[in-house]
């Protein structure tokens, strides 16, 4: 059903 | 020293008990500005934004930038003391370690104050761009909760996928499979009653149900709540809590190997 990602791998660190 | 008085301390408590599940501790940040909270789950999957501005509360006072560590639990154990009508005040000096509640009951005839402990938390922020989406939804907030509620119960993972026919929730599980289509409808007076959908591309994502529902224990914040969608990026769940400021949530989707 598909991998889960993590919300990090998305929105760079600042 | 901090000081930021609400005289709808429910929305405080509201707001508590909508993020304790999702996020065990998290720093509160405050500036002259107002206060803002950035906290991941503890599997990292979602990410809660919180922002209230500064004009939102009766009177707001921030002298000095602080992160204030907050527990969840703990501070929902306190705010649990508070009254519904309460006036709920928070208070902290410069580098405390911990923070002061303070509840007034609406004819002044009660006052309580409780001191929540701080925590050192080290959080990481990530930034989060300001971007155009594929699709933008607004529905009632009772809607998204049934839907992912009903969801749910049928299987773990949802296919939302947003057209010019509406937007879909699909899912499927042992019991069989299940469907929910929202049309774009502007017929009901009441905006918070309306659907509106605003499409720019036809665009489908697929989410786990857990994260969703947990969200939805934001209903009581807002009658109203905004989906955000754009192919391979988070999904944004968000709720605006009145003149206060608004609490974004972002899942990361499922994607196909």
């Amino acid at each position: 059903k598909g991998q889960q990602r993590s919300i990090a791998a998305f929105f760079a660190r600042s | 020293m901090f000081e930021a008085r609400i005289t709808q301390g429910a929305v405080l408590k509201k707001l508590v008990e909508a993020l304790k599940e999702l996020v065990t501790e998290g720093n509160f940040d405050v500036s002259s500005t107002g206060l803002q909270l950035q906290a991941m789950d503890s599997s990292h999957v979602c990410l809660v934004s919180l922002a209230l501005r500064e004009d939102g509360f009766e009177h707001f006072r921030c002298d000095r930038n602080m992160a204030m560590g907050i527990h969840f639990q703990n501070l929902s154990k306190i705010l649990k003391c508070a009254g519904n009508e309460d006036t709920i005040t928070l208070k902290a000096e410069d580098n405390a370690d911990q923070l002061t509640l303070m509840f007034e009951s609406s004819n002044q005839d009660r006052i309580s104050d409780f001191d929540l402990k701080l925590m050192s938390i080290e959080s990481e922020h990530l930034g989060i761009p300001d971007q155009e989406y594929s699709a933008e939804i607004k529905m009632p907030s009772s809607e998204y909760q049934r839907i992912v509620r009903d969801l749910t119960s049928i299987g773990d993972t949802v296919l939302i996928s947003a057209t010019k026919e509406g937007i879909k929730f699909s899912t499927s599980g042992d019991v069989g499979t299940a469907n929910v289509t929202l049309r774009h409808n502007t017929t009901p007076e009441k905006p918070e009653e309306q659907t509106i959908i605003d499409l720019k591309e036809p665009v489908a994502l697929t989410f786990a149900l857990r994260y969703l529902n947990n969200f939805a224990k934001a209903t009581p914040l807002a009658p109203v709540v905004k989906l955000s969608l754009t192919k391979d990026l988070p999904i944004v769940v968000e709720y605006q809590i009145g003149e206060l400021g608004a609490v974004k949530f972002y899942l990361a989707p499922k994607i196909d190997d």
